[in-house]
């Protein structure tokens, strides 16, 4: 697809020993992370569709809304507009590794209290904890999360996935101000 | 309020008045101490070796000295049932997140650093340096592009007689993965795994340094033509990452190693989290 080939062409260019070193000019430095950017959600699509691919066992289309995978940029700013923003979401992790792994996983948030369960829906044990304040007042992050939820993913299959069901525990308070 | 220290079954944790974090061992007569420092980068008009400028191809500090940050921060510590955190602030551009994990072996230091004040106009390349009661013999390893480690010794080099005029520079090597030291008479290894490629070293015995983040002011003259002074929202850049400090009896060597290995894995090919919002189903079974 003409999505892939973007990822392809700027991974090409990304092996120029400046690239990899850090000794290209500023403004070319600027331009590689516009072109890694560009290329990265240009394939978010092809990414999604081949998580669905080996998540489903029917050939199932990728049109429903909620069978979209999206990927969070700025994880590294602990900012993730999808877990922010929602009170359910499902959190699919993908094992790169070619041998199982278990792993820590750490989710910013800014709700109270949440509820995670596995793929057999069993509840698993989790922690909320601060982001550290000089994360939170990073130059240019913009989020809303101020902690993150932490839970152990356990066994993840080599280059194989699992997801996990996430939901916000909303107190009695916050339930009457719903109603 | 009470806490002022985390701890596991293998380390005890704490923060001294300093703001330097000490990690002690429980089991074996070993202690860490990790603290951040800079060096001031060398400035010159590169007309030759001498007047030689620190740039994005050369590090070069000004003189033989380390500075020390003045603690001005704070730290708190978090506590629950699968991680233990120390939240230590240095000052307004260096801060830190110390961890350990329930059924982890590892100290996470997760680093912050930046933006790197240059009001005083001078460049500044920040260190994390990781001081041990071990006594490593003026050895140490690096790894070779997360192959093998290789052996360096400090102030020698394998093939000439070496006569070092600036010891802190001409024993620096790349660190992709890892780098360590061993203390052959306690017959223990310490390791400090990295998250991207650095500069490290170890100039003392027992001791293991990686520079973190660098912002100088001058170009070096190999050729970018520019000072390597990057900048973000009107100021400089901020970075974050990750060390990983673990220890092991060298009796057991093959499995350190497996264990380095696996977590050196871990650090590089972290699981991707993809994330779908539910706005249409109810709960995980249907979603299934």
């Amino acid at each position: 697809s003409d999505d892939l080939q973007h990822l392809r062409e700027v991974m090409g260019v990304m092996q120029h020993h400046d690239a990899v070193t850090g000794t290209e000019k500023q403004h070319v430095a600027e331009d590689y992370a516009r072109l890694l950017h560009e290329s990265i959600v240009k394939s978010s699509d092809i990414i999604s569709d081949a998580i669905l691919k080996i998540a489903s066992k029917n050939n199932t289309s990728n049109t429903y809304e909620d069978t979209k995978f999206y990927s969070c940029l700025l994880l590294n700013t602990s900012t993730c507009t999808v877990s922010e923003d929602s009170k359910k979401f499902v959190v699919t992790l993908y094992n790169p590794q070619s041998n199982p792994v278990s792993s820590y996983i750490r989710i910013p948030v800014n709700g109270k209290s949440y509820i995670v369960n596995d793929h057999t829906g069993a509840e698993i044990l989790t922690q909320l904890v601060p982001i550290p304040l000089a994360v939170v007042q990073l130059p240019g992050r913009k989020s809303i999360a101020t902690r993150e939820l932490v839970f152990r993913a356990l066994n993840i299959s080599a280059f194989g996935y699992q997801s996990y069901f996430v939901s916000e525990k909303l107190s009695d308070d916050d339930e009457v101000n719903i109603a | 309020d009470s806490d002022k220290s985390i701890s596991s079954d293998l380390y005890d944790i704490s923060v001294d008045e300093a703001g330097q974090v000490v990690v002690q061992w429980k089991k074996e007569n070993i202690k860490v101490v990790q603290s951040f420092h800079y060096y001031i980068g060398a400035v010159g008009d590169n007309s030759n070796a001498e007047k030689r400028a620190s740039g994005a191809y050369i590090f070069r500090p000004n003189e033989s000295a380390i500075h020390n940050f003045i603690y001005s921060g704070y730290h708190e510590i978090f506590k629950g049932p699968l991680v233990q955190e120390i939240h230590l602030t240095v000052n307004d551009h260096v801060s830190l997140v110390v961890r350990i994990l329930d059924n982890e072996e590892q100290v996470e230091f997760e680093w912050l650093a930046g933006p790197i004040p240059i009001d005083d106009k001078k460049g500044k390349e920040i260190v994390i340096r990781y001081s041990s009661n071990l006594q490593s013999a003026g050895t140490f390893y690096t790894d070779s592009n997360g192959r093998e480690m290789l052996k360096r010794k400090r102030n020698y080099r394998p093939t000439w007689n070496l006569n070092l005029q600036e010891p802190i520079a001409g024993n620096y090597y790349p660190v992709t993965a890892k780098i360590s030291l061993e203390d052959r008479d306690k017959g223990y290894k310490l390791s400090v795994l990295n998250d991207r490629a650095q500069g490290g070293s170890s100039l003392t015995d027992g001791e293991l340094e990686l520079m973190i983040h660098r912002r100088l002011l001058v170009d070096d003259a190999f050729g970018v033509e520019e000072a390597l002074n990057e900048q973000a929202f009107g100021t400089g850049l901020v970075a974050r990452g990750i060390h990983y400090l673990v220890g092991g009896n060298l009796n057991n060597l093959d499995t350190i190693a497996l264990a380095e290995k696996s977590m050196a894995l871990k650090l590089s090919l972290r699981p991707w989290a993809l994330f779908t919002p539910l706005n249409n189903t109810d709960n995980f079974i249907n979603w299934k």
